[in-house]
């Protein structure tokens, strides 16, 4: 499904002044994958899962998702390709300040042309299944951190993605909600095969899924396969 | 140092609907404690921090601070206490959008009044104890998450507070990085005395701190004492 092969990435601060953020990173993710990656503050995962996620472009290197070159497409492809096929939990949510949870839920699906009736209807579905029921009209400053923090995983998976980017989806989550949560994603990784790319920093995490991804300074340093428990 | 009595805390949602965030919590705080507050996702817990940090007022219940009753302080009084004895280390960390890492950890000795001089080197000095340095000049949305978390950590303790608030301080951090911050609290609790209320939903980090108090559902549920390892 995903192959990256020498990508690049570096943020120039100024004329003499740049950030190499991504490093020459190559590796396949097959369809139905579940795959963490790992790596120190700043080491380069969420401009990784930003590429990843058709929502920025590497300096070299190539991106091929589902068969497409990415790098040589145009905006409006890019952006129909994240709305069908990608899911998007962002590190700080970038939840819309001015629209509720439902609606914040509902948005991808309102970009898909779905009806209003049936938009309501799933995002109220899956509010209830995070446990949000009853913050459906909450603006996102009138919910605590871990309540936004699922309004956009709620809002990744609303629109049945093939591919879940999850940049620390359980950050601001305490155990019992953290619990729910991968135990969501692996249902829907094993009935729907969803491809599933987790950033954590916590190994409970990383030890869900089957490989282990890891970056320090831009680079690429491990592989691993996840042993069976 | 902390006496709270009865704090209840009502946010209201419409006319006929309110969500009851704080429900008559009451214990006392001593100098020199280091406290943990934990609690499921949305149990009240960043909405007791902001009260702590006088951010905030509560609907009943009484908040007295180093002797002073807060909620009988305006504006202006609250302001000056925040800046002269509060560190306050916000769940999505509240940096200025328009500020260097440099400026935004600064700003509290800008309204202490202290010289530009003097603030860029105590600045320049905290970034690097938190691995910032090369990062001074970047904005926020050019620093990932968690260096935007340590900038966060550097403003809360520019001004060499006597009560630390932090919540969920190590939220974005890799374990390497949240045990660097754990020993930085740690030698200024030991070396300084001073007091440190932490949100967390880690038992590493709470099993560092003296004491554990845990909400549900705006209640204060249990107080206890963590055993000396
Ligand atoms: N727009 C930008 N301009 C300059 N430098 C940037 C920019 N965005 C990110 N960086 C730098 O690129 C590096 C990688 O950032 P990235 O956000 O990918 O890290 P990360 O691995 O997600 O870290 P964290 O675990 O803290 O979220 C960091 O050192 C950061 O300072
Ligand atoms: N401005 C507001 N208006 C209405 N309800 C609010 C507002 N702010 C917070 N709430 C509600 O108050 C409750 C407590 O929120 P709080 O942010 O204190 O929780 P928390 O314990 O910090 O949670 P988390 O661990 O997810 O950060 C939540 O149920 C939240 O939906
Ligand atoms: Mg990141
Ligand atoms: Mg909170």
């Amino acid at each position: 499904l995903i192959q990256v092969e020498g990508l690049t990435k570096i943020y120039k601060q100024g004329e003499n002044h740049g950030v190499v953020a991504l490093r020459d990173v190559s590796f396949t993710i097959n369809r139905g994958e579940m795959v963490a990656i790992m790596g120190p503050s700043g080491s380069g995962k969420s401009t990784l899962m930003h590429i990843l996620g058709c929502l920025d472009k590497p300096d070299k290197g190539r991106y091929v998702l589902a068969g497409k070159d990415v790098t040589s497409l145009d905006t409006f492809e890019l952006a129909s390709i994240r709305n069908r096929y990608i899911g998007f939990v962002f590190q700080n949510f970038n939840l819309l300040g001015r629209a509720t949870a439902l609606e914040n839920v509902a948005l991808p699906l309102v970009y898909a042309r779905v009806g209003r009736r049936e938009r309501e209807r799933r995002a109220r579905k899956i509010l209830q299944t995070l446990g949000l029921a009853g913050r459906e009209h909450h603006l996102p400053n009138q919910l605590s951190g871990g309540q936004q923090q699922r309004v956009a995983i709620g809002r990744a998976l609303i629109n049945n993605p093939e591919l879940l980017l999850a940049d620390e989806p359980t950050g601001q989550l305490d155990s019992k909600a953290s619990a729910d949560i991968m135990y969501l994603l692996q249902t829907l990784h094993r009935e729907r095969g969803l491809t599933i790319v987790i950033v954590t920093h916590e190994p409970d995490i990383a030890y869900h899924c089957q490989r282990i991804l890891r970056l320090r300074d831009g680079r690429l340093v491990a592989d691993e396969k996840v042993d069976e428990p």
